[in-house]
């Protein structure tokens, strides 16, 4: 199945109702691109400290035990299209749903994501808590391990995998030693043709990595059931409504040139605002 | 004047890198959330009287407002909640522009009655093309209040910059051509 619009952003998606690629108007390509959501399983400690071998993942520390978990490949998927937007309505499972949003003459498209409450498998005598990701994939992009992050909210910062620009560091927890602060975008490029980059934008602060080629991954939600003895002595677990949290928020994904992202970056982060007001009983004509 | 002084202090509060990285307590979360609200509380009404203000001077001499709408926001637009959209039958929207340029932005709220076709009128008098969406599962959330099922969609062109755009919705019996009920299609079963 193909979506989307003429002038701007087409997805062509599998049979499961995933998305397979990315059709772009301006310049003319049809991109392999793929999206899917894992979780990570915190580690489970003592917390026998000062040495820290123990240390349960918790609100301080992201700390995966080691396994990252692929949730449900095939989503139940509605589409709504329509000359205004089209929608692409995903649901995984009772705690995970996406909104995929295509608009009229828009080059980017928007991940609408709604994760929790996270649940735990119950019986066991050490429940693991759930940290949610989503992944995006560009299999022909080659970033050569090198991505960018705008860590201090100012300017895009060179990350490299399993590096350190000031001394020489052996990572013994390689994904936990990857991510680094989100505050509003996270892009990789292509080292033989920079124009070809993957961005996606972010509605609040997130961890997010580039841990294999093409890929970005961002932190959704987490749900812990251990303190990680950091001080702030309770387990990240946080409820609402009688319910651990729900989280919703949105991503802009865009394969457009890093000074389009820019843009694209404002847009988001100095959002429109909308008011509402009553239009005090008039009609049209006397109200304008 | 008007005052933004109780939202600077909270942002001022919520500089701390526990409110930040949410590494606070969950009654201390729970605390953070209860001050920014009441603080958007008065932001709101200071944008009011700003885009009131705004529109006096956009208006000129020729037409003076006497009082300036209330307009309000709706926090939980995100999870489609805007008592003010579901309950009325007619009202305006009025889209502020932070930025320096011209941008589009594509304008979605929620409505209860899906019987009705929605007429939004641009600041020129000219229908714009609008869009009935049903909702997705997002919206199951606990603590969601609202009886809609249905998003308007529309948007709202070349809004300009640190400037406004006011749309006039209505709800009327009779469809307009520029009104699309959209429904959605199984593509993929559980």
């Amino acid at each position: 199945v193909k979506v989307g619009y003429e002038n701007g952003t087409t997805l062509s998606l599998t049979p499961e109702g995933l998305i397979k690629t990315l059709h772009k108007k301006h310049p003319d390509r049809e991109i392999p691109f793929h999206q899917n959501f894992l979780y990570y399983r915190g580690a489970v400690g003592n917390n026998n400290l000062p040495e820290g071998g123990e240390r349960s993942s918790g609100a301080y520390i992201f700390r995966p035990n080691g396994t990252v978990v692929p949730i449900l490949s095939k989503p139940t998927t509605k589409l709504v299209k329509g000359p205004v937007v089209t929608e692409i309505q995903q649901k995984y499972n009772n705690w995970l749903s996406q909104v995929i949003r295509l608009y009229n003459g828009s080059d980017h498209v928007e991940f609408q994501w709604s994760v929790g409450p996270i649940p735990f498998q119950e019986g066991l005598e050490k429940p693991f808590g759930k940290e949610v990701i989503t992944r995006y994939t560009v299999s022909t992009l080659h970033n050569n391990g090198i991505f960018y992050t705008d860590s201090n909210g100012r300017e895009m910062i060179k990350r490299r995998l399993n590096y350190r620009p000031t001394w020489q560091v052996e990572l013994l927890e390689p994904v936990a030693g990857n991510y680094y602060p989100v505050t509003t975008s996270i892009n990789i490029k292509d080292i033989n043709n920079p124009s070809q980059s993957l961005s996606v934008i972010t509605d609040r602060s997130e961890g997010g990595s580039s841990l294999n080629e093409g890929q970005i991954e961002l932190m959704l939600h987490r749900r812990l059931l251990h303190d990680d003895a950091f001080g702030v002595g309770e387990a990240l677990n946080e409820m609402a409504f009688g319910a651990p949290l729900v989280a919703v928020g949105s991503h802009y994904v865009t394969l457009d040139s890093c000074a389009k992202a820019k843009m694209l970056v404002q847009e988001k982060v100095l959002d429109s605002w909308i008011f509402i007001s009553s239009n005090q009983g008039l009609s049209y004509e006397k109200w304008k | 004047s008007f005052d933004i002084s109780e939202a600077k202090e909270v942002m001022g509060v919520l500089q701390h890198h526990d409110s930040i990285t949410g590494t606070e307590k969950a009654h201390v979360a729970s605390d953070y959330a209860r001050m920014l609200t009441n603080a958007l509380k008065t932001v709101e009404l200071a944008a009011s009287f700003g885009l009131g203000k705004l529109m006096r001077k956009g208006l000129a001499q020729k037409w003076i407002l006497t009082d300036s709408p209330k307009f309000t926001s709706c926090l939980l637009l995100n999870i489609s909640s805007c008592p003010e959209t579901e309950s009325a039958r007619s009202f305006v929207i009025t889209i502020y522009n932070p930025l320096s340029r011209y941008v589009n932005k594509l304008i979605r709220f929620p409505v209860v009655n899906t019987q009705l076709s929605y007429i939004i009128r641009g600041p020129n008098g000219e229908n714009i093309p609008v869009q009935m969406v049903p909702l997705s599962e997002i919206i199951n959330i606990p603590g969601r209040v609202s009886d809609a099922s249905v998003e308007i969609a529309f948007i709202a062109k070349n809004i300009p910059p640190l400037g406004y755009k006011s749309y006039y919705v209505e709800s009327t019996k009779v469809k307009s051509p520029d009104f699309f009920i959209s429904e959605a299609v199984e593509l993929t079963e559980p």
